[in-house]
């Protein structure tokens, strides 16, 4: 269907994802 | 890696996405990420359908922490 919105991720950038949001630092330095 | 992290990177995620605090996070609110983190707007935005289980264009913690343990453990936390 052309007129679909964006498809689901494929899982590199699932993977990507939330291994940025893994090794982001928290809270103060 | 255990459930206090992804809880805990949860509600970091949340927070960085929901600055209003509405308890849901939106296209919208997730574009602000492409400042902090190594994906384009469109790998957002399929990562972002990807985890909106119901398809209703709200991601809720419940959504984002399930497809996170789901992405981590292979399952879901119930």
């Amino acid at each position: 269907d052309p007129n679909m919105k964006a498809g689901a991720a494929n899982e590199g950038v699932l993977a990507n994802f939330f291994n940025s949001l893994l090794s982001k630092k928290t809270g103060a330095p | 890696v255990g459930q206090n992290t992804i809880v805990e990177k949860t509600h970091e995620f949340f927070q960085m996405c929901d600055i209003e605090s509405k308890g849901f996070i939106t296209q919208r609110d997730m574009q602000r990420l492409t400042a902090e983190l190594p994906l384009s707007a469109e790998e957002l935005e399929n990562v972002f359908n990807t985890l909106d289980s119901d398809g209703n264009g709200y991601l809720t913690l419940d959504e984002f922490s399930s497809g996170f343990s789901e992405f981590l453990f292979g399952r879901k936390i119930s």
